[in-house]
């Protein structure tokens, strides 16, 4: 997977995903979620038909988020999964993304639970906010944070760019989504950023790939602009 | 190509909930999906091994996601250890 969250020179706050997974058959069972109270759109979501949390979401006019796989795990550490899940309670990744969007009343309260919730498994958030200087990465391992990396337009740090790897590692040099994407955005520049721009990013050929099933464009301060395209083979 | 939008409504009863799945989506081609995914995930010895030991788990899953897996196993075909397997299958990866 791929997320980056950036902010333009007028403080708007954009966050795009490409969402990465090697079943093609999720391509036929992608879809946007709207739900709702009292007749009311209270969050959105993009999910695949069986599966009830969610990788992909916004809360309107509060906040977006977006979660990319971490994978730091040996495969014999499966059953600390288990037990995290069943003995401890924690939750699985994919239901604090809802949870967070239901409940959380603003992008600070949203980046408080999805750093501090106790969770089965490792991930990393994305998330976006509706003002200038709201955005960032989260590195969650299962009991707290492992990093929090805030947008810092100030200092030049006007977008994050995370993908499956932990940011302070030198990414795979057979994958390197990340500098093509870090490339890209500073040739694009935070004047011009936007949503189209985005979407070229997540469109280059090393970062959308045959296993990129969507992507999906958001900025919390204009939900109507959610927006979410099918890749066909990449 | 936009993927198709379905209405989840939060008043209703968590079991009735993802039902609006069947007027977006063929319920035979949901559950042919569901289970290639599963047969691709979960090595075929372990899915066997595993489904009395999933469904014993179901008391530990937290409202109002137990009450909405039951409902989506309804539309998959009424197989509740496949809905609990679909909906951990990134924290049960190497499991």
């Amino acid at each position: 997977c791929t997320s980056i969250v950036a902010q333009d020179k007028n403080g708007n706050v954009f966050h795009g995903r490409n969402l990465d997974y090697p079943h093609p058959v999720l391509r036929n069972l992608t879809m946007n979620l709207v739900f709702q109270k009292n007749g009311k759109a209270v969050y959105y979501g993009t999910s695949f038909a069986g599966y009830v949390g969610l990788w992909t979401g916004m809360s309107p006019n509060k906040f977006t988020i977006s979660g990319d796989q971490r994978g730091t795990e040996h495969w014999w550490n499966w059953w600390k999964n288990v037990v995290s899940a069943f003995l401890f309670h924690r939750s699985p990744v994919s239901w604090l993304v809802r949870e967070t969007l239901e409940e959380a009343k603003d992008f600070e309260d949203a980046v408080t639970r999805l750093s501090t919730t106790p969770l089965i498994t490792g991930v990393y958030y994305i998330v976006g906010g509706v003002r200038a200087g709201e955005g960032v990465v989260i590195t969650r391992d299962r009991k707290g944070p492992a990093d929090i990396r805030p947008l810092d337009p100030l200092n030049g740090g006007w977008y994050r760019v995370q993908t499956n790897v932990d940011h302070w590692l030198p990414p795979p040099k057979k994958l390197n989504r990340r500098d093509v994407v870090m490339k890209k955005l500073d040739a694009v520049g935070q004047k011009r950023i936007c949503k189209d721009k985005l979407y070229q990013v997540l469109s280059l050929s090393l970062v959308c790939l045959r296993t990129t099933i969507y992507t999906t464009l958001m900025s919390a301060a204009t939900p109507r602009e959610y927006t979410t395209i099918l890749r066909e083979k990449g | 190509p936009s993927p198709p939008t379905v209405v989840i409504n939060l008043d209703e009863e968590p079991e009735l909930r993802w039902l609006a799945l069947k007027k977006v989506f063929d319920v035979d081609y949901l559950s042919k999906a569901a289970a290639e995914i599963i047969e691709a995930t979960v090595p075929k010895w372990v899915h066997h091994a595993v489904i009395p030991i999933v469904k014993s788990l179901e008391k530990y899953i937290p409202p109002p996601y137990a009450g909405e897996i039951r409902g989506l196993a309804s539309v998959l075909g009424g197989n509740l250890a496949d809905a609990i397997i679909l909906n951990f299958a990134y924290e049960f990866t190497a499991f």
